[in-house]
């Protein structure tokens, strides 16, 4: 219920203490369990196979700005195939060349454009890139908001 | 709305920097109630965005967003007299910095979030959990009132990456059928989201030649014998399905969520569960096919050693594993 390599013992001890249930206004364990990580009780189905014609309709169409972002150490999900569907599957121009992307004089990580989608990664995170890499992706949460380059 | 404000949270000594809410939202008819915490932004909230946090899984929960990646606090294990406990200081770089962030448990049965039905409503699918956040944003949207101009985002990561545009295609359409309250939906963002079966299934081999985690050599071998790239669908025996599971085995020991961190428990560590990770689907198969080729080694060895009148060795203490010989 904990994925590998994960520790979950801050979040596991917090949200199953009784007067933290009670603080934040969730129901307490004896109504509705103790708090995992991730659950065992969902049966999930995935029926989407590819979200690529929905990013393209979002942006292209409803004219929706996007972020795709990578930790790039991330095994899970690797930046390889976001980079492959965000250059050669949306079909839309790239408007804005890979480049590095700059905090305090350093760099952050590489960007690239395609319209109002953009891509980035982050160098040096893994899957959760905000734990990594907290000063860089609030950074990069900021820009991306104010619709900042 | 004053029903779900949040006064204090334990483990934290001090004034909460800005206003929090935290409770539940029914959706559907037959039960299902969406857990949510609402952090207000520090800046003026006002005037900042709306922004909702789904972390991924599927059926994981968006608390591992608050407590581990950009919530209002940092989280520390500490010991007290009565055993462990967990303080609170506040997080510098939370995206509450900026945004007014909505953190939601979703689907029902994940995290916080639960069915008064029970089981039969924690079968569910992409297009459900969609429906069902889509419904849970407007009636907060209607719940906080003062939001329902603000400027608004979804956002998340890994299986997230299926939740968001689902959910943004849902919020968009539903815009459009005229549902209330309009939402004023302006964009979205994904960390290391999973998008597309067959791209992200053949994502692995390159990053790791790319990362030196295995040579250039054997990842040109895997490119030939595997129809040029063609990983993700690789049939169950085949060479190429072979040298996937080398390769799998050359990775395995690291950290799969950042092969730069060490792995908390380790590779060894065997808690009797069968994996519960299903971050992409082409990984996982991938994952499944090297268990399953060294499980029948270890069969093997064991149908082995037995023929012989030896004793069986404890599996993890006396066979060397894949994590051991890597490390």
């Amino acid at each position: 219920l904990t994925p590998p390599c994960t520790d979950a013992r801050a979040a596991s001890l917090w949200l199953n203490d009784d007067a933290v249930r009670s603080a934040i206004h969730a129901a307490p364990k004896q109504v509705i369990g103790e708090w995992t990580l991730c659950s065992n009780h969902l049966f999930y189905t995935r029926v989407v196979p590819s979200l690529i014609p929905t990013h393209k309709s979002l942006t292209q169409k409803h004219g929706l700005r996007a972020l795709i972002y990578s930790g790039d150490h991330d095994m899970a999900v690797p930046h390889t195939g976001s980079e492959v569907w965000t250059s050669t599957k949306l079909d839309a121009p790239e408007t804005a060349p890979w480049r590095p992307w700059m905090v305090a004089s350093q760099v952050a990580g590489y960007v690239v454009d395609y319209g109002s989608l953009s891509y980035a990664t982050v160098k040096g995170a893994g899957h959760m890139v905000p734990t990594n890499k907290p000063k860089e992706s609030l950074t990069m949460f900021k820009r991306f908001l104010d619709g900042e380059p | 709305k004053q029903n779900d404000l949040i006064d204090a949270v334990p483990g934290f000594d001090g004034e909460l920097p800005s206003k929090h809410y935290g409770g539940y939202i029914p959706v559907g008819t037959s039960g299902k109630r969406l857990y949510y915490y609402f952090v207000e932004a520090e800046t003026d909230p006002s005037e900042a965005p709306v922004v909702l946090w789904l972390n991924g899984g599927p059926g994981c929960s968006s608390f591992d967003g608050f407590v581990y990646e950009h919530g209002p606090f940092n989280f520390r294990l500490a010991d007290t007299k009565a055993g462990q406990g967990v303080k609170l200081t506040l997080n510098s770089y939370a995206w509450n910095k900026v945004a007014n962030m909505l953190f939601l448990d979703s689907p029902a049965g994940v995290g916080l979030s639960y069915s008064e039905a029970g089981p039969r409503d924690y079968r569910t699918d992409d297009l459900v959990t969609a429906a069902d956040a889509e419904e849970f944003l407007r009636k907060w949207f209607t719940r906080y009132t003062q939001f329902q101009s603000s400027r608004f985002f979804i956002s998340g990561e890994s299986y997230a990456g299926m939740y968001v545009p689902n959910l943004a295609r849902a919020v968009v359409e539903g815009n459009e059928d005229g549902a209330e309250p309009y939402i004023n939906i302006e964009g979205y963002l994904i960390g290391n989201a999973v998008t597309d079966t067959e791209v992200d299934g053949n994502a692995l081999p390159l990053f790791a030649a790319g990362k030196s985690l295995i040579s250039q050599a054997q990842y040109d071998t895997l490119w030939k014998r595997c129809d040029g790239g063609n990983f993700w669908n690789a049939s169950a025996g085949c060479e190429c399905d072979e040298l996937l599971d080398d390769l799998v085995d050359a990775v395995s020991a690291l950290n799969v969520y950042d092969v730069l961190e060490p792995c908390y428990l380790g590779p060894n560590y065997d808690d009797g569960e069968e994996d519960q990770d299903d971050e992409g689907e082409g990984w996982a198969k991938v994952q499944g096919a090297a268990k399953k080729k060294k499980q029948a080694r270890l069969n093997s060895l064991q149908k082995a050693l037995k023929s012989h009148g030896r004793k069986w060795p404890v599996v993890g203490s006396a066979l060397p594993r894949v994590g051991e010989r890597v490390h």
